[in-house]
């Protein structure tokens, strides 16, 4: 599940 | 990164370069619609909020500040340097019915109720739809030129390629965001009639022409 603010895509 | 990830940046990238292209060169922004620029403009500023703060990698980095330098560049040619060409009888999609529920929906549905992330959903959703008032524009016309319609299919191909993305991220990093992918999905679908138009006709080597 993506964490909040680690969004490392474009 | 992977395959898919890095293919669709490089469709994504290109998408933006072949557009840059075609008003630069053709002096002209007939048939673009600048209601879509305008938006791609504020989704790529609402995400890359983190720029100078987050520093995930050179090619990150560098690739977001390509974006949204090139998506202001494109919004500048067609409202300014080039307005004369700009074809606004035909770019009358009302773009409050796509900012506004957007907005709400971001405030909703996230993964944490803070200003960066609000504001990065509100990119994701709003993503998913700002292409409308450019196809909506090519179905007003009933056609488009044959650059424009290379444009779109890099645009629509790099999202599509996402969602292998995402399946892949799943599958062996067991990552997955269902904000972006819901998103994704429903940026592809709406994609879905044109890429049967552009395989059948531009492929063809004919001129995309949509039913008015």
């Amino acid at each position: 599940e993506a964490l909040p603010g680690d969004h490392d895509e474009l | 990164m992977n395959i898919f990830r890095f293919l669709g940046d490089i469709s994504h990238l290109s998408a933006i370069i072949i557009l840059l292209l075609k008003i630069w060169k053709s002096r002209s922004c007939a048939g673009i619609s600048g209601k879509s620029q305008l938006l791609f403009a504020i989704v790529f500023t609402t995400r890359y909020l983190d720029l100078f703060t987050n520093f995930i990698s050179f090619y990150n980095t560098s690739m977001k500040v390509v974006y949204v330098a090139s998506s202001y560049a494109t919004v500048w040619m067609i409202y300014s340097k080039f307005k004369a060409t700009y074809d606004g009888n035909h770019d009358t999609f009302r773009v409050e019915f796509l900012i506004v529920p957007t907005a709400i929906l971001s405030f909703l549905v996230n993964h944490d109720f803070t200003p960066l992330e609000i504001l990065w959903t509100f990119s994701i959703y709003l993503e998913s739809v700002a292409i409308l008032p450019q196809l909506f524009m090519v179905s007003k016309t009933g056609e488009a030129e044959t650059i424009t319609s290379h444009y779109l299919f890099a645009l629509g191909i790099y999202r599509t390629l996402y969602l292998f993305n995402w399946i892949w991220r799943y599958q062996f990093e067991e990552f997955f965001d269902l904000i972006a992918i819901v998103a994704g999905l429903v940026q592809t679908v709406l994609y879905c009639d044109f890429f049967y138009l552009y395989i059948t006709k531009v492929l063809k080597g004919k001129k995309l022409s949509l039913p008015a």
